[in-house]
């Protein structure tokens, strides 16, 4: 049942896959991951929760059918950097913000 | 393009899927920080700033680097120069004929600039320097010049002026032609220019409140 839990899921994005790889020199592809699990009644301390949501399970507990329970999302994330090169040959370097799930939450 | 991908693209910030003709080597300053990044322990990760060069201490999540464009310059003409970079690191040039070079670093005066070489006597020089073999980069500290070019109207630039070392330059002659010497530095005269951009749509200054 822990499995169930929320929490990261395992996502490789392959670049090669989308057919990116004759402009991205760098990374070939990365691991991007997903969020995915239950939020249940009680919200125990690793699922990172907010009082809301500590609220919406209580709720949910004693209106499953009314009330659905909080949504798993990621609530630590880091960034990546690729490397391409743009339509003028030149080499670029670009990070991007928020695009790995390192941790989720409820 | 499908749909998926040009959205994908879009979220990239890039309005085209890019086509490369004749892809260049990756400059060894890019590969160096895209490096650093990637090495960083997983714990630090989401501590890199994506919207910061700390290399640079600027803000910005774009480097661009435009490989040297002068090769079209007609020769003989003086060629603009950013960096005077070893084209290849820790390998040492030597002129065919072993001799030696000098190296000088001038500030000219607006109207010399315009001349360049014509007006020698109202030129600063800034640095001399004299070698037989390059080796790695050659740096020069310009930050006392560069104080004054605070307004673009005071950037005269700069002179950059490599020739035979003293007397040789004669010899040279004789020896068959002082083009030879120079050909045998122009392999390490580059000139490359990088720019560091910050793309205000995915560097948004209000970010969703972390918890």
């Amino acid at each position: 049942r822990r499995s169930s839990l929320c929490k990261p899921r395992r996502l490789y994005i392959s670049f090669s896959d989308v057919g990116w790889e004759n402009w991205i020199i760098a990374p070939q592809g990365y691991l991007a991951n997903y969020c995915l699990g239950e939020c249940p009644f009680p919200l125990t301390a690793e699922l990172n929760s907010t009082n809301h949501a500590i609220l919406q399970t209580m709720v949910h507990s004693l209106d499953p059918e009314g009330t659905p329970q909080p949504c798993c999302v990621p609530v630590r994330l880091s960034p990546i950097s690729i490397l391409y090169y743009d339509n003028n040959d030149n080499v670029v370097l670009r990070h991007y913000e928020d695009m790995v799930v390192e941790e989720g939450g409820c | 393009l499908s749909l998926q991908e040009s959205l994908l693209l879009k979220s990239l910030g890039l309005s085209t899927k890019p086509s490369p003709k004749s892809p260049v080597p990756v400059p060894s300053v890019l590969w160096r920080i895209f490096q650093k990044r990637k090495m960083l322990p997983p714990t630090d990760k989401d501590l890199a700033d994506a919207c910061r060069v700390e290399e640079f201490h600027v803000p910005g999540n774009i480097i661009r680097v435009f490989a040297d464009q002068g090769q079209f310059l007609h020769q003989g003409q003086p060629q603009r120069l950013l960096w005077l970079q070893n084209g290849l690191h820790n390998s040492y040039h030597t002129s065919s004929q072993g001799q030696g070079f000098e190296l000088r670093l001038y500030q000219p005066s607006r109207v010399a600039l315009r001349g360049l070489a014509s007006h020698e006597g109202s030129r600063r020089l800034l640095e001399e320097r004299s070698f037989a073999q390059l080796h790695k980069s050659l740096l020069f500290n310009l930050s006392g010049v560069a104080k004054d070019w605070r307004t673009s109207s005071r950037n005269p630039g700069l002179v950059l002026e490599i020739s035979v070392r003293g007397g040789e330059g004669g010899a040279a002659l004789a020896a068959g032609g002082l083009q030879g010497l120079c050909t045998s530095i122009d392999s390490f005269l580059d000139t490359s220019l990088l720019v560091v951009t910050l793309s205000p749509e995915q560097c948004k200054a209000s970010r969703r409140r972390r918890r």
